[in-house]
């Protein structure tokens, strides 16, 4: 059986999702 | 994307292996309810012993996971993995499924952070534990390579020490102080973590909870792991990611929601860390063994060692004229014998003396070339023999390879028996002279006898010889 897809709603992560500037 | 190092040596710690316990047990799973400033907290402690054999690094889905950024439930990535216990491993980005940091799983590279410094934890080939930071050319290495490597964020606990400030600074908490990565490391939420306790077990870690809501943050998850003698630990990925899974079944709450929000569901996640039965390294003893509880027995009687891949013909190793194959000892020419120690038998030459000599009037060649012309590396024996056969009569039909050693066991019998003669020779002459110096010695010291004169031209008369008798017997 199958759980059903999650909503993925819980993040938690050690970096912003929105770089604020380009990689070094 | 703050700091990335490709060459020299960053802070990490080695733990090498400890000497694998025989008929040590399974893995061990603890299920705990504890409280941390108030807050009451599920979770599970998994120890298992010999890491090298039975941990595992999985790619999401399984094999190329990675490669095609794949996304799946710890269920199933292990469905066919024999994961006793299974939990979610590294980062991963959630938009495009990308593996994020390095990866190593059962000694295939997948994944390299190219120098990023995040918090990893590998064990290579001998099993050594590494824990901390490295950098691309550290986890390139091939001398003793990763056989299982993951990345995580977060260095908790550094040889038996609490490391979390010196993490953010390492990792990149570099303008803001309440900026993500300080309420990554501060906020409660559900946390997993991997690392290894003082006798060299892998600890796998798991929290429930949900971010600001329920679980702990990392201090306090450091704190718990310190009290469960872990020496090295890294964090791993938590939130919704986090889960738990024993033998192939969710036994976790994940804090993600359904799409129907009353429940909770598993989130597809990517790398999975596994702890399995002990496994051989590598899993099939390099085809000359097979795996016995995670030992590898090796067939036939020369392969050795513990991934059955050294020959081993013995402490002679061939007596150096030989190489050391499965089959046993494969000599060099004109060398013979289990272990090589014996020169071909005269008359014979080539590899496995195989070849007879091919000179003339019979004599012996070289063993090793088969030439006639022995002054190559002519050895003492080959010398002597070919003095004594090849100085017959060419005429006279010599007899087989026997009859030359019947003449030479002739001359030294013969040699022995003049030998004896001789000295039993001088033996008996050395006691007649010292019996006649004796006799002659003791006529000479002091007492005398007369000896009566005779008459030179005719015999005595018959008066004299009566004096004669007389005579004999005198006074001093």
């Amino acid at each position: 059986f199958s759980w059903g897809a999650s909503l993925d709603d819980d993040l938690l992560l050690p970096y912003p999702a929105l770089r604020a500037r380009p990689a070094r | 994307d703050c700091a990335r190092v490709p060459v020299g040596s960053r802070e990490h710690e080695s733990w090498q292996p400890s000497p694998a316990s025989p008929g040590a047990r399974g893995p061990s799973v603890r299920t705990f309810v504890s409280h941390f400033a108030g807050r009451a907290v599920t979770g599970h402690l998994t120890r298992a012993a010999e890491p090298l054999r039975t941990f595992s690094v999985l790619e999401p889905g399984g094999l190329g996971g990675c490669a095609s950024r794949r996304r799946a439930t710890v269920e199933e990535t292990v469905r066919e993995a024999g994961c006793g216990v299974a939990q979610n491993g590294g980062f991963f980005r959630m938009d495009t499924g990308e593996c994020l940091g390095n990866v190593v799983s059962d000694g295939r590279r997948v994944s390299s952070a190219g120098g990023l410094q995040n918090a990893q934890f590998g064990i290579r080939r001998d099993g050594t534990l590494v824990t901390g930071y490295l950098s691309e050319e550290e986890v390139l290495n091939t001398e003793n390579p990763f056989v299982q490597l993951l990345s995580g964020v977060v260095w908790l606990i550094r040889n038996g020490s609490i490391y979390i400030n010196e993490s953010q600074a390492a990792e990149c908490e570099e303008t803001q102080e309440t900026g993500s990565f300080s309420k990554f490391v501060n906020v409660i939420s559900a946390r997993t973590a991997v690392g290894h306790d003082r006798k060299g077990q892998l600890v796998l870690f798991h929290a429930d909870g949900q971010t600001e809501q329920r679980g702990i943050n990392l201090w306090e998850m450091a704190e718990f792991l310190l009290k469960q003698d872990v020496v090295n630990a890294i964090n791993l990925d938590g939130g919704g990611s986090a889960t738990f899974v024993l033998n192939g079944t969710l036994a976790s709450y994940p804090s993600d929601h359904c799409q129907d929000n009353m429940w909770r569901c598993p989130r597809s996640v990517s790398t999975v860390v596994c702890v399995h039965k002990p496994r051989c390294q590598p899993p099939d003893c390099n085809s000359h063994g097979t795996c016995v509880e995670g030992h590898c027995q090796c067939t036939g009687h020369f392969w050795s060692g513990a991934a059955c891949d050294k020959l081993e013909c013995g402490p002679s190793n061939c007596s150096q004229h030989g190489l050391c194959t499965e089959t046993g000892c494969r000599c060099e020419a004109g060398w013979t014998g289990s272990n090589c120690s014996e020169e071909c038998p005269l008359g014979w030459h080539g590899p496995g003396c195989q070849k007879p000599c091919e000179c003339e009037h019979q004599c012996p060649c070289n063993p090793q070339t088969g030439n006639c012309n022995l002054t190559q590396t002519p050895t003492l024996s080959s010398i002597l023999s070919r003095v004594k056969q090849c100085l017959q009569p060419s005429e006279v039909p010599l007899q087989t390879r026997e009859f030359s050693l019947l003449t030479g066991t002739t001359w030294l019998a013969l040699t022995l028996v003049l030998v004896f003669l001789l000295l039993i020779s001088m033996v008996v002459n050395v006691s007649l002279l010292l019996s006649a110096r004796a006799e002659r010695s003791r006529h000479l010291d002091g007492s005398y006898v007369y000896h009566p004169l005779q008459e030179m031209n005719g015999e005595l008369s018959a008066e004299k010889e009566q004096q004669g008798d007389a005579c004999t017997s005198f006074k001093d």
